[in-house]
């Protein structure tokens, strides 16, 4: 049968800023004129909890977006 | 901390709650303790709230346990990730709570999610909160473990929650007097949940392990309890019985249990006895003992009734004391028994060691 992919640290984020920080997500699209959303969101799930506020996927990050948590989003949804 | 914008919440203080489902995980009684526990964390204290249960048709707040697709459309992720979530104050699906049933809750251990602290924290959500960035409140967005018996609400929380509903209402300036103690016979004594309470014809004063005492009306605390009771006792499941005249009130915190008030018969007590003038039980026996008039009953919990050879009188077994009992109370192991202005007290093998005045636990 189908092999489910691995769940890569980035699908981990994707859908974590998807579910709580309303992020709208395209795949990259390198001709597209749009930036990608991901880092600026990621900053202001970094900035709620406290991190160091760099955009981008590190491990306390990480540690953080893998507590078990309230379904809740963390902004006005 | 942060609420959900257009000013979200509720027009009314009195709101009504129902636990519709329940998780195997904790018994049925656990699920009412830590539910009811939970929505007390923003009442009374904090703001002036007041839940009342509901056990059928639709409550402000829907409380319920279920898994993956649930009816609504965030379903949940199974074991870890979200545990729970809850909606803003409104009609329909508004205020209402559901818990992720593939996670394993708990009455207070670590060795899962204590259900009381998920439970606080949806409903600080049933009632318009929204994310605390503030580590350490309960509305931040993810669990720690915390003992139950030693929570106390965060500044930031009952700051947000006052945000929206203001401080609780000071009691009333013409709220009854409080008699002197010195000379006062009370109507009841119990402990219950840590604090000692001493009833008074319409009044409870619950006095805190520290000593500090608090003066409520007793249909503050029970809304359902009648005044000028005759006795009461905890159960060990944090329960409270309530005695006046034939009939038997049953309290599981505020919340009057489904079925009462009984009559007395329900403890296997013959007609013959017209009230329980005082109650005690010992947790270390499994006994409660029940006084009327110059006797007194042993009622068996674990069994659900009347040791045998009871009734016996009040001489035989308590030794010293010769008028009616109209109260009793058991701390550190003695057994007190309030009769007229004095207190008798009695070592665990019954041997009275003080006559003591009746302001001994309230003074003056």
């Amino acid at each position: 049968g189908p092999i489910a992919q691995p769940v890569t640290d980035y699908d981990i984020a994707k859908n974590y800023l998807i579910r709580f920080y309303n992020l709208e997500y395209n795949p990259p699209n390198p001709s597209a004129l749009k930036l990608d959303p991901l880092p600026e969101k990621l900053k202001e799930m970094q900035k709620f909890f406290g991190l160091k506020v760099t955009g981008t996927l590190d491990k306390k990050t990480l540690d953080v977006m893998k507590k078990p948590r309230c379904g809740v989003p963390d902004v006005a949804a | 901390y942060s609420t959900f914008g257009g000013g979200s919440k509720w027009q009314t203080n009195k709101l009504t709650y129902r636990i519709v489902n329940y998780t195997p995980d904790m018994s049925v009684a656990e699920v009412d303790e830590s539910i009811e526990k939970a929505l007390q964390v923003w009442a009374g204290q904090v703001t002036p709230l007041r839940f009342t249960r509901m056990y059928s048709g639709t409550a402000d707040i829907m409380i319920l346990f279920a898994t993956k697709n649930h009816g609504d459309i965030f379903p949940f992720d199974g074991r870890n990730g979200v545990l729970a979530h809850a909606f803003a104050p409104s009609s329909g699906i508004g205020g209402d709570a559901h818990f992720d049933d593939d996670e394993f809750f708990t009455f207070r251990s670590q060795r899962g999610f204590v259900l009381f602290l998920v439970a606080a924290h949806e409903f600080g959500h049933s009632l318009g909160l929204t994310h605390s960035s503030v580590p350490g409140a309960l509305m931040f967005p993810t669990y720690s473990f915390t003992d139950p018996d030693r929570f106390s609400l965060h500044d930031d929380d009952i700051s947000g929650i006052q945000s929206l509903y203001g401080a609780p209402i000071q009691p009333d300036p013409e709220s009854p007097t409080t008699p002197s103690y010195c000379n006062l016979i009370l109507d009841a004594v119990t402990t219950f949940r840590g604090e000692t309470m001493f009833f008074k014809d319409n009044l409870v004063w619950r006095r805190s392990p520290s000593g500090s005492v608090a003066q409520h009306l007793i249909k503050n605390l029970w809304p359902n309890a009648p005044d000028n009771i005759d006795a009461v006792y905890e159960h060990p499941v944090e329960k409270l019985y309530l005695f006046k005249g034939k009939q038997v009130w049953a309290f599981n915190h505020n919340s009057l249990e489904l079925g009462y008030p009984k009559t007395l018969s329900s403890f296997g007590l013959p007609p013959s006895v017209t009230k329980v003038s005082a109650a005690v039980h010992n947790k270390i026996s499994g006994k409660t003992l029940l006084f009327f008039d110059i006797y007194y009953y042993s009622y068996n919990e674990k069994m659900k009734k009347m040791d045998k050879g009871y009734p016996k009188r009040l001489e035989d077994g308590f030794r010293g004391v010769t008028g009616e009992v109209t109260a009793a109370h058991l701390s550190k192991n003695k057994i007190y028994l309030f009769s007229g202005t004095k207190v008798f007290e009695f070592s665990s093998n019954r041997k009275l060691l003080r006559v003591l005045n009746n302001n001994y636990f309230l003074s003056c």
